[in-house]
């Protein structure tokens, strides 16, 4: 089935791209497959505009309140949050462990940077994730070339400018091909 | 080409704006 694909409405602030935010949680027992990872991601729904973003973010709840094993994604319109699709077949993505209480503030200024194309990558970034956990929350930026050193420094940089980490937080880059 | 470049504090000011509610 086609989906329609977002527009900016009239007198809104349209963005470089459309996006879309998914949401998943794990069920308790099952296997992780991926089958039933794509079974249990749900789209919330896509957007053109900062209007129209602010519009689901306003209503969607803050990280830090939800509880189990849960995560949000915001991808580019038509980029599955998954390692199989085709976007995201030769990426990787920078991760930062981040303890309890950080990953509200954390994950609004990377969306935010990613929204008003802070990175300055080209069409690099694919989408990012915030996964709460009991331990601690872990968020995370994918990008499509992972054998580009001079993009995914340039990432770990805006990264480390924009969520205003402390000097001291560990961020570790993985690729596709050595996770799978 | 060009690019729509935001920074951060304008996209919160948006967050007031009637169209995004």
């Amino acid at each position: 089935t086609k989906r329609k694909v977002a527009v900016p409405g009239a007198g809104e602030h349209p963005l470089q791209y459309n996006y879309t935010f998914w949401y998943s949680r794990r069920t308790p027992g099952r296997p992780t497959s991926t089958q039933s990872y794509e079974q249990n991601i749900k789209q919330i729904g896509s957007f053109a505009s900062v209007e129209q973003f602010w519009r689901f973010y306003s209503h969607m709840i803050r990280p830090d309140d939800l509880t189990g094993h849960s995560d949000f994604h915001l991808f580019k319109e038509g980029i599955k949050p998954m390692w199989e699709d085709d976007a995201n077949k030769s990426g990787g993505k920078w991760i930062i462990r981040l303890r309890k209480g950080l990953a509200s503030r954390c994950w609004e200024n990377l969306i935010l940077a990613i929204l008003g194309e802070q990175f300055m990558v080209g069409e690099e970034i694919c989408g990012a994730v915030v996964s709460v956990r009991f331990q601690e929350d872990i968020i995370s930026i994918w990008n499509k070339t992972a054998s580009d050193q001079a993009t995914t420094a340039r990432i770990r940089d805006t990264l480390r400018r924009v969520l205003n980490l402390p000097p001291n937080t560990i961020m570790e880059y993985k690729n596709t091909h050595r996770q799978h | 080409g060009t690019r729509i470049i935001y920074d951060r504090k304008f996209l919160l000011e948006c967050r007031s704006s009637p169209l995004a509610r």
